[in-house]
């Protein structure tokens, strides 16, 4: 199973036309492996991507260094899906039959 | 089906049993009727709701068609129960089943669901290889025959919105447009999308309005309006390239080319605080709001035959 320790969501919102285009060109790059869970639309629309560990602190240095703010959505994605993991796990028990 | 939990996600086998036991328990309102096989080789099952007559007309809606969208397959098993429920007791409802048949893909991309269940919760394209790429998978929303390559899409097999090699290579959506093309009487389509609280209408891979945009834009005010009338919950509407951006090979922009003029996508909730990741307890309220806008179009398409 394929598990996101490390893994963040960022809320970006562009401020301007240049920020826009900047992140429009990001979208494009499969190398940094970001998952772009709301595309990137226009300026003050928010724009959220998940970005894997190993890459996190690159994409947070490449914003800062463009003047691009963001802030996590979710901070830890794994920790999410685990919790959501344990509430499917704990009503499939509770749907078999007792003894 | 009464004791079914709609509060809750649920496997693959668990939503398969669902709609065998809603037909069982129907048998003169709902039938299943299996479009097509996956590329797993999973049933494509659509639920019909008729009250008798042949080839009617109908309205399509979908869920699922991105795996990992999960509040949209659980919209769908709530909304499949609504109707059973409402029918007979509401005179909306009644009517159009009276006279219109509702077709229902609750999970309109089975692999792709167990594949987020069992392997890859972010998982959200068709799971058939790709070769000459260790990437897999086509987004299946962009692999209509509408704008297909033109920009608005991706040629590149590990992008989340890979194209495909052609139009409708992926079985999910040649099901679907097979079924389609051969009922000759499908008068709305909905597909349903989450997240981010929209409903958007033809066309995303041209900016050209379409022949219909004034009353598909007022219609989408009335079915938003309706939606934030049980707990304020706030969408915006238009055609798709104006309000998210261009995208080609859409499956509304297909539909509405194959006639269809009330063809909606919808994205469902939420804004910002959990994506893909709705938490259960906001199935149901997500479900009964969209069910108030289904409602205002499939009215709307009863009243206004064409």
């Amino acid at each position: 199973k394929e598990l996101f320790k490390g893994h963040q969501v960022l809320q970006i919102i562009p401020k301007n036309d240049a920020q826009l285009a900047f992140l429009k060109d990001l979208e494009d790059v499969l190398e940094f492996e970001l998952d772009f869970w709301k595309g990137v639309t226009a300026v003050s629309c928010p724009v959220h991507v998940r970005a894997p560990f190993q890459f996190l602190q690159l994409l947070k240095r490449i914003l800062k260094r463009k003047d691009i703010s963001y802030v996590p959505m979710i901070d830890d994605l794994q920790a999410v899906l685990d919790e959501e993991q344990k509430e499917i796990e704990l009503f499939a028990r509770s749907l078999k039959p007792k003894n | 089906t009464d004791s079914f939990n709609y509060s809750r996600y649920h496997k693959l086998s668990e939503i398969y049993s669902f709609q065998d036991m809603l037909v069982a328990e129907n048998p003169n309102l709902v039938s299943k009727i299996v479009i097509g096989q996956s590329y797993e080789a999973r049933p494509l099952s659509v639920l019909k709701f008729s009250t008798g007559g042949t080839n009617r007309r109908a309205i399509w809606i979908d869920t699922g068609i991105h795996a990992r969208e999960w509040i949209t397959q659980a919209s769908g098993i709530w909304f499949a129960k609504k109707i059973v429920k409402d029918y007979g007791s509401d005179p909306a409802l009644t009517d159009i089943l009276n006279n219109m048949d509702i077709f229902l893909e609750t999970v309109t991309n089975p692999d792709g669901y167990d594949y987020t269940q069992n392997s890859n919760r972010m998982w959200r394209k068709t799971r058939k290889p790709n070769p000459g790429s260790s990437c897999v998978g086509v987004d299946p929303n962009r692999n209509w025959d509408s704008g297909f390559g033109e920009p608005g899409a991706s040629s590149n097999p590990c992008s989340e919105t890979y194209r495909g090699p052609s139009a409708h290579s992926e079985s999910e959506v040649k099901a679907i447009v097979d079924f389609v093309v051969a009922h000759k009487n499908i008068k709305a389509f909905v597909t349903i999308h989450s997240y981010s609280q929209m409903l958007l209408y033809p066309f995303g891979y041209t900016s050209a309005p379409s022949k219909d945009e004034a009353e598909l834009h007022s219609l989408a005010q009335k079915a938003i309006t309706d939606l934030a009338s049980l707990y304020g919950t706030r969408y915006t509407y238009g055609s798709i390239i104006d309000t998210i951006y261009q995208a080609s090979g859409n499956t509304v922009d297909w539909t509405y080319e194959q006639g269809i003029k009330y063809s909606y996508t919808f994205e469902l909730r939420d804004t910002g605080f959990h994506g893909f990741l709705l938490p259960a307890k906001q199935i149901v309220p997500t479900a009964e709001e969209t069910w108030l806008a289904l409602m205002a179009i499939m009215s709307h398409t009863f009243k206004n035959p064409y």
